[in-house]
């Protein structure tokens, strides 16, 4: 079985990101690929200027482990909003 | 919007009270909504000065939408999509554009209320004409199209917001929601947090689930929490029964007349085939029952203009729409597809009365057209959300209410006036509600003071619009509420209905900044790092040896919540919460003196010190309120106002009390 994907807003530290990043956009790739195995999860999204993070397609494992993340500060799943 | 800025106060001489010119076209307006129909007149750069060099929009091109489409009045059209097509598949591009282009209306609609061109000789089908504009006619429009034919996906929200704010939009205008959520979780409250911290106001609708309590979204504290109200436009019906009686509704219909002689009339839960006919569910109708009758529908459950189209499919001549209790008398007007009136829940009663004591009961319907001066409004719309705040509750949302029933503006050339796949009409205008519609009007007027007010914050421009709203009508009576007929409270109006004319000149404001937002979530005892996931930053840390408290935010209306002692529904003994606020002068030199109204039972108020005297501007004053309540029964509530007055400006703020 094929296990679902969902999509999760990741929130990192910004001042977190290891030296060995150039810049966050590597940081992020390189911290979704730790957690996807094969690099399956795909990345939307990188936010810069209201949230640091971004959003990706991910199993609740993945998610999980990524909660568990050093920098990572937060892993919410996306909520759907209605026009009023 | 024809008649809206009359209805405001800034049509004519009013709008000799802002910029017409100069830093009015400095403000650029983000709308993340449906998109937008660059086509429409509204979006006509005539007279407008270039885009400011410090813009850095984008008019991104996409299914039928070319680059070429903005000019100097839509500055900037971007669509997000990703999060959609992940979550719901690729999209069917006969269906919807993979673009910014505006395939449903509601984008174009709120976009061109905020900051719409002026449009001569505007109206749908001959209703609500004259000239249509924006509240900002002056300023930039942004469109950020995040919400497709599914839904909006917080993803594509948050990366819309993320644009907008780096484009350089002043105001962003957001007429969607979720839930009540906590705002760590809430990316509309995030991506706002960090708009007001670059000094962007985020005005956001309270929502359409009233008049049920608690039912607000968007109420966190940094966001402008926008409710509906009526304007004194009308749009009668009349439903003349076989018995003599005539009934007033309302109607946009505008196309072949019924028959001057009467028709039968029937209710729909007496020609159906399913056990909740009497909404007109699709399909529900029996034909061989419904042919050549008007047809009473109750509200509820599906769209209004839905209802139509069943009845018309059942081949009924025409619909009475009528409301329920949770409507009450509210009348909210659509352009059906066949003959019909909405009425009240009082005359949808005597009208199904009459349908089942009458034998033969007949009845005709006559549109009326398009009334103005319609007294008492505002009324509180019924579908508004209320407080109490959920999330928060001694913060007290909404904030404000403005226009938001009956609303004409520009609309997609994509669909027709009622969004039914059926409904083939095209129109360059359309009536709708919301408080959808009443969230870009509040929008569009803070890009407005923050023409007049460039160097006031986010914060001090809410303050501003509050402080100077209305909650009695000219001849002092309290606001109503359309639902119930009887008088509105905070709740339902929070600071009451906006009044920009005198918002420009608020005399004192209540000013916040990103520190004071930080301070409430350490009041709410916010982690760290739930503190850092809202704020994006780990510097924002609460004092340990401080004591934080949420009811001294310096917000411009007061929540006052006693909770309960006893566990039992009692509260043992006399309780005393107290709330710090300081006022900014905007103004010139002036004594203020305080006054206090209220109408709850056992409560007493102390204003420390009662007096408050501004020498320049900016300078800053606080005062202290003491807010003493002996038991009350849980589930009590009580309503006041504080006001300071210096006797040429009013600074009032609403008072809620709540004991739970």
């Amino acid at each position: 079985a094929v296990e679902q994907r969902a999509t999760y807003i990741v929130h990192m530290a910004k001042s977190a990101m290891p030296a060995e990043y150039a810049d966050h956009g590597e940081w992020y790739g390189a911290s979704l690929r730790s957690v996807s195995a094969g690099s399956a999860a795909k990345m939307l999204y990188a936010y810069d200027t209201v949230l640091h993070g971004f959003s990706a397609r991910l199993t609740a494992q993945e998610a999980s482990d990524m909660a568990c993340m050093e920098g990572v500060l937060a892993v919410n799943p996306e909520a759907r909003y209605e026009l009023h | 919007t024809t008649r809206t800025p009359e209805f405001l106060g800034i049509a004519g001489s009013g709008q000799g009270l802002f910029p017409q010119s100069g830093t009015a076209g400095d403000v650029v307006v983000g709308v993340l909504d449906t998109g937008v129909w660059p086509e429409s007149k509204s979006y006509d750069d005539t007279g407008l000065a270039e885009v400011p060099s410090w813009w850095k929009g984008e008019c991104m091109a996409g299914t039928a939408f070319n680059s070429s489409a903005c000019n100097r009045k839509l500055v900037g059209a971007r669509f997000f999509n990703k999060g959609y097509e992940a979550a719901m598949g690729r999209m069917d591009t006969d269906r919807e554009s993979r673009s910014p282009r505006d395939d449903d209306g509601h984008g174009t609609h709120t976009s061109s209320t905020a900051a719409g061109a002026a449009v001569s000789d505007a109206s749908l089908f001959g209703f609500a004409s004259g000239t249509a504009r924006g509240m900002a006619p002056k300023a930039r429009v942004a469109v950020y199209k995040v919400c497709w034919l599914g839904g909006c996906l917080s993803s594509d929200i948050l990366a819309g917001m993320d644009a907008a704010v780096s484009d350089g939009c002043g105001v962003l205008s957001l007429s969607l929601g979720g839930g009540a959520a906590d705002y760590a979780r809430d990316s509309v409250a995030i991506g706002a947090f960090a708009a007001m911290e670059q000094n962007v106001l985020v005005s956001c609708s309270a929502g359409n689930t009233g008049p049920g309590s608690s039912t607000l979204s968007n109420v966190a504290p940094w966001i402008t929490t926008v409710g509906a109200g009526t304007l004194d436009r009308d749009f009668p019906a009349y439903v003349a029964l076989g018995n003599g009686k005539n009934y007033t509704g309302v109607s946009l219909y505008a196309g072949k007349a019924l028959p001057n002689t009467p028709l039968p009339i029937v209710y729909a839960a007496n020609v159906s085939n399913s056990t909740a006919g009497n909404l007109c569910m699709p399909g529900t109708l029996t034909p061989e029952k419904v042919a050549g009758k008007i047809v009473v529908c109750d509200r509820g459950v599906s769209a209004r203009v839905q209802k139509g189209f069943v009845v018309r499919d059942a081949l009924g001549a025409g619909m009475v729409l009528a409301n329920t209790a949770a409507n009450g008398q509210e009348l909210v007007a659509d352009a059906h597809l066949l003959p019909a009136a909405g009425v009240g829940d009082r005359e949808g009663t005597a009208i199904k009365s009459y349908v089942a004591s009458d034998p033969n009961p007949t009845a005709t319907i006559v549109i009326a057209g398009t009334h103005v001066d319609v007294h008492p409004s505002p009324v509180v719309a019924a579908f508004s959300s209320r407080g109490p705040n959920m999330v928060t509750p001694e913060i007290l949302k909404p904030d404000i209410i403005a226009p938001g029933v009956n609303i004409l503006a520009a609309w997609t050339g994509k669909a027709g006036p009622t969004g039914l796949v059926a409904d083939t009409r095209r129109v360059g205008f359309n009536i709708i509600s919301g408080t959808s519609m009443s969230c870009p009007h509040v929008s569009g007027l803070a890009a407005l003071l923050r023409s007049a007010h460039p160097e006031w914050s986010p914060a001090a421009l809410r303050s501003a619009l509050m402080t100077t709203a209305y909650a009695a009508y000219s001849g002092g009576s309290p606001l109503l509420d359309a639902a119930t007929g009887a008088t509105a409270t905070p709740f339902d109006y929070g600071a009451g209905h906006v009044d920009p004319a005198r918002a420009v000149d608020p005399g004192l404001v209540y000013d916040l900044g990103t520190r004071d937002y930080v301070d409430f979530l350490c009041a709410l005892k916010y982690s760290s790092t739930m503190i850092a996931a809202v704020a994006r930053s780990r510097e924002y840390a609460c004092d340990e040896k401080k004591t934080y408290s949420v009811g001294n935010l310096n917000y411009p209306s007061f929540s006052v919540v006693y909770y309960t002692a006893n566990g039992d529904g009692s509260n043992s003994a006399a309780t005393t919460v107290t709330h710090t606020r300081t006022l900014t002068n905007v103004g010139g030199p002036g004594k203020y003196k305080v006054s206090t109204a209220f109408a709850a039972k056992g409560v007493a108020m102390d204003v420390e010190p009662a007096e408050l005297e501004f020498t320049s501007v900016g300078e800053k004053k606080s005062y202290t309120v003491r807010f003493t309540s002996k038991s009350q029964p849980s589930g009590t509530t009580g309503f006041g106002r504080l006001v300071w007055s210096d006797g040429k400006h009013n600074v009032a703020s609403p008072i809620a009390f709540t004991w739970t």
